[in-house]
C-alpha cells in the first residue's frame, strides 16, 4: 500500500513537466526515503535523477519498496486535470497494474479521481559516483534558461568555460558565433538573483544545447540552478525543490574526435 | 568533428 499526499499539488505537475521532454517512460521508486526516479533519455546521453523526500509530503505511507512504470505524457495528461491549488493524493497497491490520483480543491467542494495504467519497464539503474567538481556555478534558473535558448538559435553545442573571470557560454553556427560571460554577482536585492562561481580549477567542456534546453523545462521548480563541472565527467544541472529534494540532470560531454 | 559521449561510459550499471 502506497499513499502520498501533497498539499502543494502543483509541484507534482512541475516535476513531470520538467522531465517528460527528456524521458517518455520511467520507473518511479517508492521507499521509506521518498519518491524517486532515475532514467536515461532514449539515446543514453543524458540521465535524470529525481528525489522527493518522504518528509516533504503532508502524508506519506509506503509499506514496502515499490517500482511503478509510468508514461510521463500520460501522467501529465492526468495531472493537467488538477487545479493549480489542488491537493493531490497518489495511491498505489502492490501487484496492481494501475495507480490513482485524487485531486481535492482547497475548499473541498470538488473531488476528482483518476486511474492511470502502469507500464512494464526494463530500467537499467546506473551508479552515480560521488565526485569533487572543478567548478560549481550557481545562477538564477531563468537566466540559465535564457542563455540556453538564445545560444540554441545560433549553434548546436555550447562550450561552458569557468575561469576566475566567471563562467562563459559560447556557441558557433552557420550564421556566426556568440559568447555570454556571467560574472560572480552577490550584490543583489534577493539571494535568488545571485550568481556565484566557485572554482577549484579552470574547466572547459562542450555540450549539446538540445539537452541543455530540455533541462531548462525544470526552471519553474527553482529560482536557482547549480551547474557542476569537471573535465572527464558529465555536467550536473541541478534544480533544488524546496523542502523536498531535487531534480538533477547529468549530460555527457562532447569531445574532439 | 565532435563526438558525443554516452552517459553509460561514466556511470556503471548497478
Amino acid at each position: 500500500m502506497l499513499e502520498l499526499r501533497l498539499v502543494q499539488g502543483s509541484l507534482l505537475k512541475k516535476v513531470v513537466d520538467a522531465i517528460r521532454d527528456l524521458v517518455n517512460d520511467a520507473s518511479f521508486d517508492c521507499s521509506a526515503t521518498g519518491f524517486s526516479l532515475q532514467a536515461m533519455d532514449s539515446s543514453h546521453v543524458a540521465l535524470v535523477a529525481l528525489l522527493l523526500r518522504s518528509e516533504g509530503f503532508d502524508h506519506y505511507r509506503c509499506d514496502r519498496n515499490i517500482s511503478m512504470g509510468m508514461n510521463l505524457n500520460n501522467m501529465a495528461k492526468m495531472l493537467r486535470c488538477a487545479g493549480n491549488d489542488d491537493i493531490i493524493t497518489f495511491k498505489g497497491d502492490d501487484g496492481s497494474d494501475t495507480v490513482s490520483f485524487m485531486f481535492e480543491s482547497p475548499t473541498q467542494d470538488k473531488i476528482s479521481d483518476f486511474e492511470m495504467k502502469l507500464m512494464d519497464i526494463d530500467s537499467e539503474r546506473l551508479g552515480i559516483p560521488e565526485a569533487k567538481y572543478q567548478a560549481i556555478v550557481r545562477m538564477p534558473s531563468t537566466e540559465f534558461a535564457r542563455i540556453c535558448k538564445d545560444l540554441g538559435s545560433i549553434g548546436d553545442t555550447v562550450v561552458i568555460s569557468v575561469t576566475k573571470e566567471g563562467v562563459k557560454f559560447s556557441t558557433r553556427g552557420d550564421i556566426g558565433s556568440a559568447n555570454i560571460v556571467c560574472r560572480q554577482n552577490t550584490d543583489v536585492d534577493k539571494p535568488e538573483q545571485a550568481t556565484t562561481v566557485e572554482m577549484n580549477d579552470p574547466v572547459s567542456l562542450t555540450f549539446a544545447l538540445r539537452y541543455m534546453n530540455s533541462f531548462t523545462k525544470a526552471t519553474p521548480l527553482s529560482n536557482q540552478v547549480t551547474i557542476s563541472l569537471s573535465s572527464e565527467l558529465p555536467v550536473v544541472v541541478e534544480y533544488k525543490i524546496a523542502e523536498m529534494g531535487y531534480v538533477r540532470f547529468y549530460l555527457a560531454p562532447k569531445i574532439e574526435e | 568533428k565532435r563526438l558525443q559521449l554516452n552517459i553509460t561510459e561514466f556511470f556503471p550499471s548497478t
